[in-house]
């Protein structure tokens, strides 16, 4: 019920800011990022490869992501299992 | 389903192709010949699957493998677990991680190479989506494999879901429901993506209606039988699956398993679990795309229902029924085991089926209690919105849509009875379920069983406690959802064999057509007068 919050991060970027998208991540220590095919200049930010996921928000990397000018909004991804049959 | 083995003179290099029962069954490891997918027809046509790419979502692929390089296709391929082009399984010593590679072994292994064995759809290509491989699933990976590559990926396969223990209730978030409603829409130039669900791995304790992947009007589930016709020990049952194809399952003797690719170049006979069911299928349903590829993702369902044969499947625990259509269906098999060889004839003639309408054909939003001892039984008495533009007469889907809660979940049932008598199992006891909080809300469950009924009359929900201690609840939702269209989607076909479930279906729509030709000319006629 309190559910997993991983440090994947589904941004919105403003119109015009799509392009800086790499450097955005590289800015705020994420390992890379990838446009999504769906939605408007939305992107999945990759967190360093470290395998620990907290249950409190991404303080660091999510917040000052929210500060920045190109940065429209931030959605920390939740986690859950899926298994293979 | 019979046919005569001796017409089948199939000789494939590949020296695992004659354990591969499944594709042919000479009655390998006590099997029960004649029991398989009927491909030797289907290849016997000249349908490999060429053409069609299929993309297996998963852990990866191993596409170094001498019997898949050939046949990978690279463009189409991602790993979005790693963020980048190169699905290639993580290395574990336990091989973790084979589970992508013999699942594309099935579909699209290289016929006649000397290399382990023969895919169901060997000349098609075979993409690798690498998404189940991270620490936690996340809502945008999902979506972001769902959606990947629409216009080139044909078919998606997918052999995973919420976990199998008996007590979860789960499905797709918001981004990837929403993939998947553009995936059946727009995919394939808005013929729509064809997604195929291997069901389920949770036996008798689970109910694959609490899976919203496989119970997903979007998606076709796929549930397994061995090679004697039997239920596999881990095979769960639910009224949303479509039809089946071939697993391992009960038996020891190695022979009775699946023969398929596995890591690093190497062959296995023991591809376990439910899982191989969607790839077979997503074969199966390549070679029909090759034979039109105009085929949408309505058709291939429409196929996989009017040609999949009850062959010898045997189910102990549920009886094979009849709708009121007369399609024949079974709880845990759908409507049978897919027939390669028949669908590629049927989809090669077929015309797509005419446009589909929704109807929310009526719904009980006061609180009703469910008694310990007795059942809460409910009606609802519809036209299927008859007289407006969105009038359903011809089912596809149907989905109660229910909010109930218990003092133990696992404890409820719920059954429903279609106007024409057909009464589909919804939801059945789960004795591992002991949530006593969140119950189920606004949850869709789904039946395919009405598949060409007329839903107008009377349907009836039956809700009702079975276990071990009394149990009480409440339900405060029950909405009916139809699904179909409003003219008859086989007057047009053409019909070849005359004892087809197609002849029969066409002919039930010719008199019903005409009756209601009558009766409106009749009332025209006693109007005027």
């Amino acid at each position: 019920e309190n559910g997993i919050l991983t440090n994947h991060l589904l941004v919105q970027l403003h119109e015009g800011s799509y392009d800086e998208a790499p450097q955005v991540a590289l800015e705020h220590g994420f390992e890379s990022v990838r446009k999504l095919p769906f939605g408007d200049g939305l992107f999945h930010f990759y967190p360093q490869s470290s395998p620990l996921s907290r249950r409190k928000r991404s303080a660091g990397h999510g917040q000052s992501l929210q500060k920045d000018h190109r940065v429209k909004s931030v959605l920390q991804q939740a986690g859950f299992d899926r298994q293979k049959r | 389903g019979y046919r005569d083995l001796n017409q089948v003179d199939i000789n494939m290099s590949d020296p695992l192709f004659t354990k591969q029962w499944y594709l042919v069954n000479t009655g390998q490891a006590d099997g029960t010949p004649g029991l398989d997918l009927n491909v030797a027809e289907a290849w016997g046509l000249g349908f490999t699957g060429k053409g069609v790419t299929i993309a297996i979502m998963d852990d990866g692929i191993d596409y170094l493998h001498p019997d898949l390089a050939a046949n990978y296709n690279a463009e189409a391929s991602y790993d979005f677990s790693s963020n980048d082009p190169y699905p290639y399984p993580r290395y574990t010593d336990d091989w973790f991680n084979s589970h992508g590679t013999r699942c594309a072994g099935e579909v699209s292994a290289v016929a006649n190479n000397n290399i382990c064995g023969v895919g169901v759809a060997y000349n098609s290509k075979v993409a690798g989506i690498r998404m189940l491989d991270q620490p936690f699933m996340t809502d945008i990976i999902e979506a972001s494999s769902i959606s990947h590559m629409p216009q080139v990926i044909d078919i998606y396969s997918a052999s995973w879901g919420p976990t199998d223990d008996g007590k979860t209730v789960d499905g797709p978030r918001e981004l990837t429901l929403q993939a998947m409603a553009d995936g059946v829409n727009k995919g394939r130039g808005g013929k729509g993506s064809i997604y195929v669900w291997a069901s389920g791995d949770g036996g008798s304790y689970d109910d694959c209606n609490c899976d919203g992947y496989a119970s997903s009007m979007w998606t076709i589930s796929i549930n397994s039988a061995i090679n004697d016709g039997r239920t596999a020990l881990y095979d769960e049952s639910c009224s949303s699956t479509l039809a089946s194809t071939f697993s391992n399952g009960r038996k020891r003797n190695p022979e009775a398993g699946v023969a398929t690719t596995d890591l690093y170049g190497n062959c296995t006979l023991r591809h376990s679990g439910t899982s191989a069911a969607a790839p077979e299928a997503a074969g199966v349903f390549a070679l029909a795309l090759e034979a039109n590829p105009d085929l949408t993702w309505r058709d291939m369902q429409h196929l996989a229902v009017l040609t999949s044969k009850r062959n010898r499947l045997h189910d102990e625990v549920h009886q094979w029924q009849r709708n009121g259509v007369g399609l024949e269906f079974n709880h845990l098999f759908g409507y049978g085991v897919l027939d390669a060889g028949g669908m590629v004839k049927m989809a090669k003639e077929w015309k797509t089926v005419p446009e589909r309408f929704h109807c929310v054909a009526g719904s009980i939003q006061e609180t009703h209690k469910v008694p310990s001892e007795d059942k809460l039984v409910l009606t609802i008495t519809t036209d299927a919105c008859q007289g407006k533009e969105n009038y359903v007469r011809y089912l596809e889907h149907v989905q109660a849509v229910v909010t109930v809660n218990a003092s133990r979940r696992g404890d409820l049932n719920l059954n429903m009875t279609s106007p024409m008598g057909t009464k589909s199992i919804l939801l059945s006891r789960r004795p591992r379920d002991d949530d006593a909080k969140v119950g189920y809300d606004k949850w869709p469950f789904m039946t395919s069983h009405s598949w060409g009924e007329d839903p107008r009359g009377t349907w009836q929900l039956e809700v009702l406690f079975q276990g071990e201690v009394p149990q009480t609840g409440t339900l405060q939702e029950w909405t009916l959802m139809i699904h179909g269209t409003q003219s008859a989607p086989y007057i047009d076909q053409i019909v070849r064999d005359y004892q087809s479930k197609l002849a029969m279906s066409k002919k039930e729509e010719l008199e019903e057509e005409l009756d209601e030709a009558l009766e409106r000319s009749l009332k025209s006629l006693l109007s005027k007068n």
